[in-house]
């Protein structure tokens, strides 16, 4: 089981976009995977076409904060075969305070994680800050893909974040990461020239998919059933950018 | 003297990008105002120029934990006279964290800005969260500026941010808020259509200035010293957005 933490402490730079359009392409090529929802603002839980407001059954906020741990009845089926969420609601932003307190509250995911059984991928979706939710996903994940919008502010942090994973996992084996372009305008010849050469000593962990600006990802969460862009808009040039990704992970990270 | 809160736990809306222009415009404009940085990330600190990882003076982490608060030591000139920075850091999330356990944990920016002298306007750059930091924004502000981008995300979002206001200012009475479009598409007419829907029943709280999408604003934190967008290209359609939402702004909250 291959658990990819999709995460970036800047804000807006197509974490939740990528976490669901990655995990339905995945499921769509035959593997079965989870998309945990570790963001209180419960975006990978709507673009799934839950509503985080109305909805009642156990979340992640629960799973965290039950003390036998595990994710027994937080997993839940989506429109998609082979696609299960595990659900956030706004109360999972009380977890994050609540787990200030408690011990081993770094490892909470790891073992709500533990003795999962029957999948090919876990994806989890990040919130934009590094506090206690993001830690525990990079304490439970093995590899980390990090989307960066090309921008001065976006780029600028990704030192940060690097050097917070280098410094959890210093004593966790085995740990990989991929930068994603996400948002990327052809015509902005400026800007592109810029990032190319801020991310020319990363080049080697760029993947080579870059995911273009694209309207339909903007408008697909509007809908009343949201849904990932290889559903909602299957011949946009979004869902294209978004085939390519899942062709390069399930390559580069084949699930074992 | 205004306070105004740049504030929006969806991340990547233009809240920093709106809080460096806004405060560089109303300077430019006669008036003196001073700029926090309240997100750990410091781009407001990095977007006027200073770099939060070099710079050693007081910051606003150390101001939210002293005793004595105040922001005495804190506050910095910029390249721009009339508007002056308290800056933050990366250690700034450690006062997150450590305000946990404090007393009137709320109130710790409201007692900082108490018997602040000399300024018109005061602004706060928000990280995106409904974290500690950004509550003592609201708890210390008068006013709420709320960068919202034309998607599903964004739009969802503001529901929560106005509920966690009206909650929180329940008895601080005397405070009000705008919504500001930013990153606006004007090809985009299926987004736009469906956000002025979204928005009808808030119409006369959204701004008449819409910020358009444009490269520039990209492209500006990037430069080896980055500058306000007035400054930085004067002519482009991004300085002639904020000029008019400064126009607006100083309208509808002018100084007391
Ligand atoms: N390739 C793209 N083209 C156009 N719009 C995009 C693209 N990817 C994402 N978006 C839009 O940009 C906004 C930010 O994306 P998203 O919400 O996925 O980022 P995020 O990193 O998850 O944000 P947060 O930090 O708040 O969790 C959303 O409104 C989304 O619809
Ligand atoms: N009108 C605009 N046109 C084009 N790009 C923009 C515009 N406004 C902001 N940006 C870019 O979009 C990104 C997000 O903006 P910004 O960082 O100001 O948002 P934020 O809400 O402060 O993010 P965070 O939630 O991480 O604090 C930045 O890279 C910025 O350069
Ligand atoms: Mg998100
Ligand atoms: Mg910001």
């Amino acid at each position: 089981m291959r658990i990819i933490a999709v995460i970036n402490q800047k804000g807006g730079v197509g974490k939740t976009t990528t976490s669901v359009n990655l995990a339905a392409g995945l499921a769509r090529r035959g593997h079965r995977v989870l998309l945990v929802d570790l963001d209180p603002q419960a975006h990978a839980t709507l673009g799934l076409g839950l509503d985080p407001d109305t909805y009642a059954g156990r979340t992640m906020g629960d799973a965290l904060l039950s003390e036998q741990g595990g994710l027994d009845g937080v997993v839940v089926p989506t429109y998609l075969e082979r696609l299960l969420l595990a659900p956030a609601t706004l109360a999972l932003s009380k977890a994050d305070s609540l787990l200030h307190t408690r011990h081993f509250r770094e490892q909470r995911l790891q073992q709500a994680l533990d003795g999962l059984q029957g999948f090919d991928y876990v994806l989890i979706d990040c919130q934009p800050t590094l506090g206690v939710l993001p830690v525990n996903a990079i304490v439970a994940a093995h590899q980390f893909l990090i989307p960066a919008q090309p921008s001065g502010y976006a780029l600028r942090g990704l030192g940060d974040l690097l050097e917070t994973l280098h410094s959890i996992r210093r004593f966790l084996p085995g740990w990989d990461y991929r930068i994603l372009l996400t948002m990327v305008t052809p015509q902005a010849t400026l800007t592109n020239d810029m990032v190319d050469k801020v991310l020319e000593p990363l080049r080697a962990k760029v993947l080579a998919t870059r995911i273009g600006r694209c309207e339909v990802l903007n408008r697909s969460p509007m809908q009343e059933h949201p849904r990932d862009v290889g559903t909602f808009a299957p011949h946009s040039r979004a869902a294209y950018d978004y085939q390519r990704l899942t062709q390069e992970i399930e390559t580069l990270w084949a699930p074992h």
